[in-house]
């Protein structure tokens, strides 16, 4: 059914038909509910993942429409980042992330990168609260919120453009040194490792396990002997380190 | 701690592939099951035709999160991977269990053809559902002894960095 597939498309590219596109959007589908679902475990339980697969269907007809079949490349891997792309868009183009707690990210971005540039060393959190004038239980609670919107949020987009996505995670954990590592990928992973290494040691440890070890948030905790939520306000606090410093 | 590493990549990129093909399979499986109960009368807006269930999809695609526990995510980095060999040539099975046209023409299918093809693709998704708990348990072994490492100080991030 290899050649009942490219028959498919063959007489897809040819015609343009509507039934043909149709038969091959609900042949790929699947595709989207594996997109969906993997950006979904990184999201609040609040955004409905059928909003996701819709946007994600978006995205695999677009893939459908522009995919070359001649080109020798697998269609799958094509459509896979763009239906990712299409979900990702769609989520930033509705502003999901509340706006307040957007602004109070920044302005602890903001808050660390002057600290790192006076102190030439990662501030602390009081050194952080008493530049924003707050309390470090205050500060903590930003944490807290921050993390509870799940890793999409922190995830932002680095170098931005093309059209890969290109996330903090991605770059990080990208174990395909072949041709999906594209120089500028490498070269950003590069520096965000250098980045990495100048992090005191618990947000170093936290990143370093998280996305090269590819270890749970729990079993963080057991290595550093605390809870996972504490892992989880390190992570957070650490991300948004790594992006005062690019951002800046 | 380098020859640990490696099993767990080698066994990860595994799951991953798998863990791909599985929800290939889901889909698959829930699209054909949408035109079952659409038969039953249970899905009363399932139209017949394509437009219609293109409709539906985000419904017939999404997980039932039973009641949406909060706690149903495994607290590990996940990235959304491009297919590799394994998920091809596990692909190709699945296409032999379901062909493009069968899905196509699912609506026309016989009552005897469609409980039919729903064991099959049950069938082969349970199976792919064992092979990726077992892959589950021998990464997580994996993952303890080297988080073991890490917490007796054997190793350290600078390893890694
Ligand atoms: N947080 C999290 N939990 C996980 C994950 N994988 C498995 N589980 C948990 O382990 C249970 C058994 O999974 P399974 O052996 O793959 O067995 C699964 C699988 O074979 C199948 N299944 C799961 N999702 C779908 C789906 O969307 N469509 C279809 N047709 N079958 C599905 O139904 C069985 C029962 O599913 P559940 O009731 O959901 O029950 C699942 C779920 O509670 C995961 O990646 N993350
Ligand atoms: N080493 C190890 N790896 C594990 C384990 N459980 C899941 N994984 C891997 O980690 C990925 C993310 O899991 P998640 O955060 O729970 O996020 C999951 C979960 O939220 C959901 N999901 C998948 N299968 C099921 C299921 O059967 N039932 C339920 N309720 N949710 C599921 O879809 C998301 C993506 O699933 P996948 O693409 O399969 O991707 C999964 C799978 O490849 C485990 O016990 N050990």
């Amino acid at each position: 059914s290899e050649s009942e597939l490219s028959t498919v498309w063959a007489r897809f590219k040819e015609t343009e038909k509507q039934a043909d596109r149709d038969d091959l959007i609900v042949y790929y589908a699947p595709l989207v509910k594996y997109v969906a679902s993997r950006i979904a475990a990184g999201l609040p339980q609040t955004v409905d993942q059928a909003d996701l697969i819709s946007y994600g269907m978006f995205g695999l007809i677009d893939a459908i429409t522009k995919f070359d079949p001649e080109r020798g490349f697998k269609f799958e891997t094509y459509a896979v980042s763009r239906i990712k792309g299409a979900v990702l868009d769609e989520l930033r183009s509705i502003d999901w992330v509340p706006r307040s707690v957007r602004s109070k990210a920044k302005s602890v971005e903001r808050a660390m990168s002057k600290l790192e540039a006076q102190y030439h060393r990662p501030p602390t959190d009081s050194e952080i609260a008493e530049e924003l004038d707050i309390t470090e239980t205050q500060l903590s609670n930003i944490y807290k919120q921050i993390s509870s919107l799940g890793m999409v949020a922190l995830d932002e987009m680095l170098a931005g453009g093309g059209s890969e996505t290109l996330t903090f995670g991605d770059t990080l954990a990208d174990r395909r040194d072949g041709p999906g590592m594209t120089y500028e990928r490498a070269e950003v992973r590069q520096l965000l490792a250098q980045a990495i290494n100048k992090m005191s040691e618990r947000e170093k440890i936290v990143l370093t396990l998280y996305y090269y070890e590819n270890l749970t948030l729990a079993e963080i905790g057991k290595v550093l002997g605390v809870t996972e939520s504490r892992v989880c306000q390190i992570h957070t606090k650490a991300v948004l380190q790594l992006r005062s410093r690019f951002d800046a | 701690i380098e020859r640990l590493r490696q099993l767990r990549t080698e066994a990860s990129t595994a799951e991953g592939d798998v863990s791909f093909v599985r929800r290939m399979a889901q889909g698959r499986f829930d699209i054909v099951g949408h035109e079952r109960s659409r038969r039953s009368g249970a899905a009363e807006d399932a139209s017949i035709d394509v437009s219609g269930l293109l409709f539906d999809m985000p419904d017939i695609l999404k997980d039932d999160d039973n009641g949406g526990e909060g706690g149903s995510r495994s607290g590990r980095h996940v990235e959304v991977l491009e297919p590799g060999k394994i998920a091809l040539e596990l692909g190709d099975q699945l296409d032999a269990v379901v062909s493009p046209s069968a899905l196509a023409a699912v609506e026309r299918l016989s009552e005897a053809d469609l409980a039919d093809l729903l064991d099959q693709l049950r069938e082969f998704e349970v199976g792919l559902s064992q092979a990726r708990r077992q892959l589950h348990d021998r990464i997580d072994m994996l993952q303890d002894e080297i988080a073991r490492r890490y917490r007796d100080g054997e190793v350290t991030v600078d390893s890694v960095l």
